[in-house]
């Protein structure tokens, strides 16, 4: 089956760095309201962990800072012991671009990634 | 410390023993496999010595419980990885066993040798993916191996009392394990 769609760019040692200046510059500060071009990256990535969950006309493609994606927000930031804000602040953007473990913070019902044997 | 749904734990006599192997044709070649091979025993010892679970590399790696592998982009299970940084690997709650590792990483198991601003501890990373391999989820405690993120450089390796309380919780207390002993070699790193 094709694979989801990951939202990161696929990145090298030398584009690391230009892309987290460009993550920073477009998103920092982004708060419920704004419209933001590249901001459906965040939403995937959301998603993608488990913050933002699958919901019928939801637009998961646009670039609106909507209640949907602020709740995600605040439960992202409660979960990974940030000062709970809501908006795309210093040290929740950081914390976004940081290198982690693709296993989701918030389990679904059947993602692949907790699969028992059978 | 958080299970994942259902609290899946390896289902067999306590004390038990999980084999591990490393795919014969999923492996980096910029680390020697001695070394790879060391990180990961290391990495295993450090659960074991907290819960009555033996962790033996396994002769044949088709038989073994744990697979370990490194691979590159779309790998056939629904979850690629992505380049250099962003997602560093993944593995599957008990009784999979899958263990995969981004190879695009420059995996690193001494900062001294490489010196790369985007290195990635191995050691590091195997510890928290034995978490998940043995049932646990991600913590919110920043100070614990289960907690997501590891940046780049960053060496943490050392379970914390929160990851030892999570896994004992599905497993018992090894019997040679104390939290005093791990208070005093808390102690004794910190001198």
């Amino acid at each position: 089956r094709p694979a989801p769609e990951f939202p990161w760019k696929q990145l090298t040692e030398t584009t690391v760095n230009n892309y987290h200046h460009y993550f920073y510059n477009r998103f920092l500060n982004s708060r419920r309201g704004s419209h933001v071009s590249g901001l459906s990256e965040i939403k995937r990535y959301f998603r993608y962990f488990g913050y933002l969950t699958p919901q019928a006309h939801y637009n998961i493609s646009d670039d609106i800072f909507d209640a949907p994606l602020e709740s995600a927000i605040l439960h992202y930031q409660s979960k990974l012991g940030l000062q709970v804000t809501g908006k795309l602040d210093f040290d929740t953007l950081t914390q976004v671009l940081s290198p982690r473990c693709g296993v989701p913070d918030k389990l679904q019902p059947s993602p692949t990634l907790h699969a028992t044997k059978n | 410390y958080v299970f994942f749904p259902g609290k899946p734990r390896w289902a067999r006599r306590i004390p038990m023993t999980l084999t591990y192997g490393f795919s014969p044709d999923n492996m980096i070649h910029s680390l020697s496999l001695s070394d790879i091979k060391e990180a990961f025993k290391l990495a295993f010892s450090k659960w074991a010595s907290v819960i009555p679970v033996n962790f033996v590399e396994a002769d044949d790696y088709g038989f073994a419980d744990i697979k370990i592998g490194f691979y590159s982009g779309d790998h056939g299970d629904g979850e690629p990885f992505d380049g250099v940084l962003g997602i560093l690997a993944h593995s599957f709650s008990p009784e999979s066993g899958k263990f995969h590792l981004d190879a695009a990483e420059t995996w690193a198991v001494d900062f001294e040798v490489e010196k790369s601003s985007v290195a990635v501890d191995l050691e590091s990373v195997a510890v928290h993916e034995i978490g998940h391999l043995l049932g646990l989820s991600h913590s919110p405690v920043k100070g614990a191996v289960m907690y997501p993120s590891l940046k780049p450089r960053e060496k943490k390796v050392e379970l914390s009392v929160d990851d030892i309380q999570g896994v004992q919780s599905l497993y018992g207390s090894n019997p040679n394990f104390t939290f005093s002993s791990l208070l005093e070699s808390d102690i004794s790193a910190n001198r």
